[in-house]
């Protein structure tokens, strides 16, 4: 449906700005390395399945493997910035505070009393969705440290908001047109979406309306 | 019946 594919094409386009602003401004500036490495153990969790086979389409398979090719890239780019510049990339590790055991903790838990079934594939796949629906606060608490952000920056974490947003009208499509109701996903995807509500709102004012991105 | 169990989603 329609907002599925907006979902996945803005999750495409998040990826994209991401890999540009590294590449344009050649330094890691204003970019979590916590977030990212949460984002390569969310998709190597969450697609294991490609390992089983047991594939629903090629768009699919595709996208598994853009998805885990591309955050495993983003990682060593920023390593190489760590050669390349290393004042600026000791800069960005020196902002990059935040506690990861405090999301890989609680998603581990969740994982193990919220799933499907009690298999290693789908306690994986359930502590993915969890862990990805706080893996951007590390980001976000980057940006509210050091108060402003570059527009790239703002704009990769809009496409990445958006694309968590737009899945939300999708599953209430599904549920009407298929009776689907994927409850963990809704739920995990409520809470993503909550997460960056803040952050769609001083987009709003300060990026589309004009004038530079800072947060309080 | 609601079905849920195929992750077919990204």
């Amino acid at each position: 449906n329609i907002f599925r594919i907006s979902a996945d094409l803005s999750h495409l386009a998040s990826i994209v700005i991401l890999l540009e602003t590294i590449r344009k401004t050649r330094q890691v500036d204003g970019i979590s390395l916590k977030t990212q490495l949460l984002y390569v153990l969310v998709f190597c969790t969450r697609y294991l399945d490609l390992l089983t086979f047991r594939w629903t389409s090629l768009y699919n398979t595709l996208m598994k493997f853009f998805f885990i090719g591309t955050s495993i890239y983003v990682i060593k780019l920023m390593q190489e910035c760590k050669i390349k510049n290393p004042v600026a990339y000791k800069d960005m590790m020196a902002r990059d505070t935040f506690q990861i055991k405090y999301l890989l903790g609680p998603s581990a838990i969740l994982a193990m009393v919220f799933n499907y079934k009690f298999t290693i594939l789908e306690l994986c796949w359930s502590f993915s969705v969890w862990l990805e629906s706080v893996a951007i606060l590390p980001q976000l608490f980057m940006l509210s440290r050091s108060g402003k952000a570059g527009t790239l920056t703002t704009h990769y974490i809009f496409a990445l908001g958006l694309y968590r947003a737009l899945y939300i009208p999708n599953w209430i499509w599904r549920y009407y047109t298929e009776n689907r109701f994927e409850k963990l996903s809704i739920f995990t995807g409520l809470l993503q979406t909550a997460l960056y509500s803040d952050f769609f709102y001083i987009y709003y004012k300060k990026v589309i309306k004009g004038g530079g991105f800072e947060l309080p | 019946e609601v079905n849920a169990l195929t992750h077919d989603e990204l």
